[in-house]
């Protein structure tokens, strides 16, 4: 699975992923 | 803490002596949201304990469009408990001593 990147203007880096399985709720 | 339908874990080992710790934040409960959320999975990001806010972080996502405005509050809430946690779990592993 690859991750996405996302940087602020202010530099912080916002990486994203898939949600971890486990934790998925059922909805 | 309270279930506010955002979930914030650790994203690695704390130490307890780290500045800076990797946490990762998804939605579990979207409908706990007033903004329209779109899925986008879980964000990891680094956190300085000392020097930031929870606010300040949950402000960067809104501008960066993971949240809505109106949710910036409850993202807020769900970093700074998870933060609190952090914290407590380190005064007490100091005050547990060797």
């Amino acid at each position: 699975s690859c991750a996405a990147q996302v940087v602020h203007s202010a530099g912080r880096r916002f990486i994203v992923s898939p949600v971890p399985e486990s934790r998925l709720r059922d909805q | 803490a309270e279930d506010t339908g955002v979930r914030v874990e650790l994203a690695e080992d704390d130490d307890g002596k780290k500045e800076a710790i990797a946490l990762k934040l998804w939605v579990e409960d979207p409908k706990k949201l007033k903004g329209k959320y779109k899925e986008s999975g879980a964000i990891e990001f680094t956190f300085e304990l000392e020097k930031e806010t929870p606010e300040g972080v949950a402000q960067e996502m809104v501008e960066s469009g993971f949240f809505h405005e109106s949710d910036a509050k409850i993202v807020g809430k769900s970093i700074r408990d998870r933060v609190a946690l952090i914290k407590w779990r380190r005064e007490r592993s100091v005050l547990a001593g060797p």
